[in-house]
């Protein structure tokens, strides 16, 4: 069981490590990895030992092995089946961006409730209605969804998926669900990035 | 000096504070706020810590108090002027999205190179071409830059945005910026979210 924090960190390790496996660097040091994150490499350290990754002294960690072994502790090295609800600007985007490249994460399943949209295209997908959610999240096997809907709408849609077989929930919406406590749901919210940089503007 | 660590959670404290807030809560201690993060108690009074804020034994924390704190602290307590470059799906669902309610983030320059987009209405303001980003960045003191272009536009862009004022770029094209040491610059990748939700999957 890796703690939250951990677990948070892990991804943005595995995108510097796959980064650097792309330039075909086969060993880096903690401290090597600390400058890239501004994390101390005692920290990470202990992160990468929570799973019994341990760098040798001298050499640091081996690149390969150490994608290799996040890959399987995220389950990256699985496809997961997504769908994506609410087909405006942002889950267009989303699903535009998340549909390029041999990435992990597979859309199945798209879904709007504007004429405009319901019917149209998303690669070999057709975007369903959401009132066909019930039937198309266990007929594509999709368990984890994408919510880009207004705020009105995101409550009874995360019900609707999580009724369905979703498991983890991935939230856009500017409001708090009610949450299903079966169910793995993050909220994201971009402003978050900006207030952070803000407090490099205080000057 | 806040570290880099602590700097990334107080905007969610903000968030989680702001929300007791609105429900009228005065006090919070640090035990409840650890419940809301998945963090320890003993951490979120470490990063409060740094700045002399104490919660008082058996009351906690005075919320209002925190808020105000932590917003001056962030430096939300003025307006920041932003420039949203990029007014397809993405940046146009980003301006919508900052443009609601009383943000401390104010876009006052939105651009694009697409004929569809340059001259067109985002509230009152009209979506220059980015040729135009030497003129009207210094013009409308805009010192944050939102970067939602495609991978092959973003280093120019990036450039010409850091070389004309703003001091902070947050980016969300897919490609490594070569950064200006002296801008305070953010890549986000939604996709490290679906990687964390992934890992409650493994099963
Ligand atoms: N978290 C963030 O940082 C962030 C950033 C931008 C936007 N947002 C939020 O994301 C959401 C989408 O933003 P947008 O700019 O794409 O808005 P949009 O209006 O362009 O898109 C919303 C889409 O949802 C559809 N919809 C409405 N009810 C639905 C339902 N029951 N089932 C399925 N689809 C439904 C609409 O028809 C529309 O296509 C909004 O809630 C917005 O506030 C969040
Ligand atoms: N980081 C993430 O999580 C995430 C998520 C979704 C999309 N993206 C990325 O965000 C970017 C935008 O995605 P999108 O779906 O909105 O694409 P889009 O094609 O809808 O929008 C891109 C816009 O940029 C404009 N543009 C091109 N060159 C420009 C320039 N030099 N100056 C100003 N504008 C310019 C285009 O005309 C277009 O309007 C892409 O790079 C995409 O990969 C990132």
């Amino acid at each position: 069981e890796i703690s939250p924090l951990t677990l948070s960190r892990l991804p943005l390790y595995l995108r510097c490590l796959r980064q650097l496996q792309e330039k075909g660097t086969t060993h880096v040091s903690s401290s090597q990895l600390a400058q890239q994150f501004e994390l101390s490499a005692s920290l990470i350290r202990k992160d990468l030992a929570q799973f019994g990754e341990f760098g040798i002294r001298g050499t640091g960690y081996r690149v390969d092995e150490l994608v290799d072994r996040l890959n399987g502790l995220l389950g990256l090295d699985r496809i997961h089946k997504m769908a994506v609800v609410g087909m405006g600007s942002l889950g267009s985007a989303l699903a535009r961006y998340l549909s390029v490249n041999d990435r992990p994460f597979k859309i199945v399943a798209a879904f709007d409730v504007d004429g405009g949209r319901v019917g149209s295209k998303l690669g070999h997908l057709i975007v369903h209605h959401s009132r066909e959610i019930p039937e198309v999240i266990p007929e594509t096997g999709a368990r984890i969804a994408v919510l880009a809907v207004p705020a009105s709408a995101a409550q009874k849609c995360y019900e609707d998926l999580t009724d369905s077989g979703i498991e983890a929930v991935l939230n856009f919406a500017p409001i708090r669900l009610k949450r299903n406590p079966a169910v793995r749901t993050k909220s994201v919210d971009f402003q978050i990035y900006l207030e952070e940089l803000a407090y490099f503007l205080r000057s």
